[in-house]
């Protein structure tokens, strides 16, 4: 169990020293195992990021964007490493500004050639990306059906 | 496995049988205003897959998952099921299998694949180590994609164990 | 200070009654005393919401949009009850559909009639119903200037 | 009592002397990329207005609201000043009144009113009872509007209390 948890850990960092500076356009992140504890199997693990230009701060300076993108880059490197069957996420583009809503289409792309991604989004320039479109809507109220969507 | 079709009914705000068929590859997009039902999707996503928690459904008991509309109109049961591809697989396998999860009002449960009745048991058996249990990185919920960068070291270690 | 709570909320309930049904184009909401505790000083206060065509239903099944604008209506009728002098919101409409926004935007644009509204967005339509833009950038990285914005 | 002009200096990531004069009608809309500092400015409406709790800041303690940069550069002192106008006061009172909050590296921290050394709990008074207290429903942080309906009976009855 120890060597697989530290193969995990190295099969993660090695993607995020690629995936984190593509969300970013620079800075670097990555897991490490807390100082706390003599044992491999009761340390915690820790999750350093460093903006681009920025000092190493601690997670809880961070903003609302820039949270969201660190987090989204841990879970893309979790999925570079273990592409899971399919994955589904719902608004996490919700706190991102114009151009990093770009940089995270651009890296969903990428993770689509080899998954399967479903994405809930109201982010017009995030919906182009799609390859099929899902309408839902509540012509009577309170009951949800499915609409086929045209994009402009 | 991959997500080849969705269907529920008579679950939260889906009273009528709606199915929606993914492609294999590639980004899918579900839109629509506010209160229509997207997220709604994702529940029934978790549900199938066996999630035993109704907060984790946003709901205060599993019966609450069931459609219930306000013309005091109601469904005796909600049904969701999920049809996944095999990938790979031994030539004797089938390539598609279909899991189903149902629910009555009167609070009796049952669980299918391929049509016939099984245990909770057999259905997370089935997603065991494929990165799609109920609980995995691969499903994020609206509003939680920060809590991958905001929770405790120990609950992370938890998280990478489950990817390892 | 039991007739200050009553009249507060009978006050808010008022405002409840005009603002809910604007921004949800239909149905209701109240605030109202909880039923444990028998003296009103025990109480708690629990808010009720009624959206258009739909059963009246427990706050945890609203969808993040329907929370987000029974939120903003709640404190937009504590608002018009009792004007603060300013008031402060960091990314309120995050959740919210295009039409939602309007509806916010509009309702926000009543109340600025009243008091001092400082707005933080990343919503280009929610911007353009600000009367003054503030820009802030980090050119310099980690550094914060202000620069004046022009709307397109 | 309007907000008529903030300024910050060597707080969080404003290292610079930086003013904003607000009009006092209407909306005024703060806008820029992810990670410009946005937040940071109601983070110093909160603390001049003698916020006490650094998580309520964002920061582990309240040292870390004094402005470090990533060339090793910094500054002496965190330092926010807000003049806010008065309405309708009696004839001799003054329309504005200034109040600054100064926190040094080494832990000292000075209030002012109209340039005049006060203690925090002059301050605190000043702004009891005009709904512009630091906890007050007027200041909503981001991810947080949700939590007006997600908090319970008992919570909810001090927000309306406050209102009151
Ligand atoms: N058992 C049920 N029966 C009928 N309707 C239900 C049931 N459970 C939930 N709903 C309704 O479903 C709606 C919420 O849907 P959902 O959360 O999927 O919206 P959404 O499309 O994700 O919206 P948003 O964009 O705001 O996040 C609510 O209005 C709620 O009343
Ligand atoms: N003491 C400090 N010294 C220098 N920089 C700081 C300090 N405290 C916070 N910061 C920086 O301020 C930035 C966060 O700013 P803020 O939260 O205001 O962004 P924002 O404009 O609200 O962004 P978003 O749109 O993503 O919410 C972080 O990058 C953080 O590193
Ligand atoms: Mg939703
Ligand atoms: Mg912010």
């Amino acid at each position: 169990c120890r060597t697989r948890l530290r193969e995990a850990l190295d099969g993660i960092n090695r993607q995020l020293e690629r995936v984190f500076p593509l969300l970013f356009e620079g800075g670097s992140a990555k897991l490490d195992l807390t100082k706390e504890g003599s044992d491999i199997l009761e340390k915690g693990i820790e999750f350093m990021v460093k903006l681009p230009g920025k000092a190493v701060r601690s997670l809880h300076l961070l903003s609302g964007g820039e949270k969201a993108l660190s987090a989204l880059s841990l879970i893309f490197s979790i999925f570079f490493l273990k592409p899971a069957p399919f994955c589904v996420l719902d608004e996490v583009d919700a706190a991102l500004d114009e151009s990093n809503c770009v940089r995270f289409s651009r890296l969903l792309t990428e993770i689509s050639k080899r998954s399967q991604v479903i994405l809930i989004t109201h982010n017009p320039r995030v919906m182009e990306t799609a390859h099929r479109l899902f309408g839902v809507t509540m012509e009577e109220k309170g009951v949800s059906k499915l609409v086929s969507v045209r994009l402009e | 496995m991959r997500l080849k079709r969705l269907t529920v009914k008579g679950f939260k705000s889906f009273p009528d049988r709606t199915s929606l068929t993914f492609p294999l590859q590639g980004i899918s997009a579900i839109v629509g205003p506010n209160g229509c039902g997207k997220s709604n999707i994702l529940d029934a996503i978790r549900w199938v897959l066996g999630e035993q928690s109704p907060k984790i459904l946003r709901a205060r008991s599993m019966e609450e998952v069931i459609y219930s509309g306000p013309n005091g109109r109601q469904v005796g049961y909600a049904e969701v099921s999920i049809v996944l591809e095999r990938e790979g697989g031994t030539e004797g396998e089938k390539k598609e299998i279909e899991v189903t999860r149902r629910l009555y009002r009167r609070g009796e449960a049952k669980y299918l694949i391929d049509g016939k009745l099984v245990r909770l048991k057999d259905i997370l058996y089935l997603f065991m180590d494929t990165g799609t249990g109920t609980r995995a990185y691969a499903l994020v919920d609206q509003g939680q994609v920060t809590r991958f960068v905001e929770m405790g070291p120990h609950e992370r270690r938890l998280l990478i164990e489950e990817a390892a």
